[in-house]
């Protein structure tokens, strides 16, 4: 390395799975992020007695413009791409949303007193797509 | 959620609370009869409609519950949900929405002729008004806690005499029909100190009926001993120092809640089997209380 710097890769050899990863999956791409809150931070923790924390999660990335069949997409995804190409780019391109949830149970006191058990649908989201 | 929002044209389900109601435009407020009851929705909304100032944090005080039905329902809570709070999937049981009432009003009289060794009689009033219409009761359970005196594994047998007052009012003849129980039941107290008195069959019909004010009378005397092995029945125990809580089991259909044989469904890949019945006969326990025999004839009869 001291020799000839140049020849050298930029990201240390030592973490080739994150290396090579750059080459197989585009950067910046569609995916479900980590997203961790507190009750308390939204000062609910008054009432809502569990859980302490909620990992909503959240989908964030670029779509690219051939949707496979890796994100479940319908076809109807890639028309919108086509159209927003060729027809009308003032028709947005497919955005990375949400495709699959798991529900949360919540526990909280009821203004007046009660206390309830629920499970609320679609509370966490756990698989992202393009559409 | 996406799906919902395709169906019925409004801009999304949220829930607006009472006060803030009145300032959204109506596409956005449910019905009334729908509102009550989603706990979590209404500062949902009030977060992101006060936009850029946060007095979402001046809502009014809560009543504070019992300490010891707050730790029922945070061990009932452990039970069903996993440490990230997501419901356990483990099929046992059929609700998804518990509540827990403490009685709003309470009158303690003696009643000199019911029983001899009566110690404690009382009066409750259940407002249920937080109970929708879209909650189905499953079970009903009347709560007692032993207090701490109660030596645990003593046995103890109680006698219960349940009534439960309906005020009639469009009948002129008897405006107050009451329809009581009485038995007795013998138990070991255990580690846990809760006795659970089944009350589905009193309370289904007011419940189903959208009675929202359940008032009872109990009388609730408990003594040391266990007749039937001829031990003399000894002296009374105090078995409560607070009135008994009712707890309701119900399956709440609306889109918000979770409903678990939707998402089995999807996840079994074989042709569905018959739907379960959603009624009372059916235990909203699920199969956790049958007893394994019950349960080989049904799987082999599967």
């Amino acid at each position: 390395r001291h020799e000839n710097p140049k020849a050298v890769p930029a990201t240390p050899p030592y973490n080739l799975s994150e290396y090579f990863k750059q080459f197989l999956f585009p950067q910046n791409e569609c995916e479900l992020h980590n997203f961790r809150l507190s009750f308390s931070q939204l000062k609910w923790d008054r009432w809502i007695i569990a859980p302490h924390r909620y990992s909503p999660q959240y989908c964030k990335g670029d779509c690219p413009r051939v949707v496979g069949h890796r994100y479940g997409s319908p076809v109807h995804t890639m028309v919108q791409n086509i159209i927003y190409e060729k027809l009308d780019s003032s028709v947005p391109k497919p955005s990375c949303v949400p495709a699959e949830y798991s529900p949360l149970s919540v526990l909280t006191i009821e203004p007046d007193g009660s206390i309830v058990y629920k499970e609320y649908e679609d509370m966490i989201a756990t698989k992202c797509t393009c559409r | 959620s996406p799906h919902s929002r395709g169906r019925d044209k409004t801009p999304g389900l949220l829930e607006a609370p009472e006060d803030a109601a009145s300032e959204l435009n109506p596409l956005w407020r449910l019905p009334k009869g729908v509102r009550r009851g989603y706990a979590l929705l209404p500062p949902l909304l009030k977060v992101l409609s006060d936009r850029g100032h946060q007095n979402w944090e001046s809502e009014a005080p809560r009543l504070q519950p019992d300490s010891r039905a707050l730790r029922y329902m945070k061990r009932l809570y452990k039970m069903s949900a996993t440490k990230e709070g997501i419901p356990k999937a483990n099929k046992s049981h059929l609700y998804n929405t518990v509540r827990l009432f403490t009685p709003c009003s309470e009158c303690k009289h003696r009643h000199r002729d019911l029983m001899k060794a009566d110690v404690h009689s009382v009066d409750l009033l259940f407002n249920l008004d937080r109970v929708t219409a879209l909650e189905h009761l499953l079970k009903s359970v009347l709560l007692y806690s032993f207090d701490t005196s109660v030596p645990t594994s003593s046995s103890i047998t109680c006698t219960c005499h349940l009534s439960v007052k309906e005020h009639d009012f469009s009948s002129q003849v008897c405006p107050s029909v009451s329809h009581s129980i009485a038995f007795s039941l013998h138990f070991e107290v255990r580690k846990r100190k809760w006795v659970e008195i089944d009350v589905t069959s009193f309370l289904q019909p007011l419940i189903a009926t959208n009675r929202r004010n359940i008032h009872m009378a109990v009388n609730f005397t408990c003594l040391m001993g266990d007749p039937q092995h001829n031990t003399e029945l000894e002296n009374t125990v105090n078995t409560a120092t607070v009135p008994p809580s009712l707890l309701l089991y119900l399956n709440d259909t609306s889109e918000q809640a979770y409903h678990r044989w939707n998402s089995l469904r999807h996840r079994r890949k074989s042709p569905a089997r018959p739907r379960q019945r959603n009624g009372p006969g059916v235990d909203p326990m699920g199969d956790k209380g049958k007893d394994t025999s019950q349960g080989k004839r049904a799987s082999r009869r599967r």
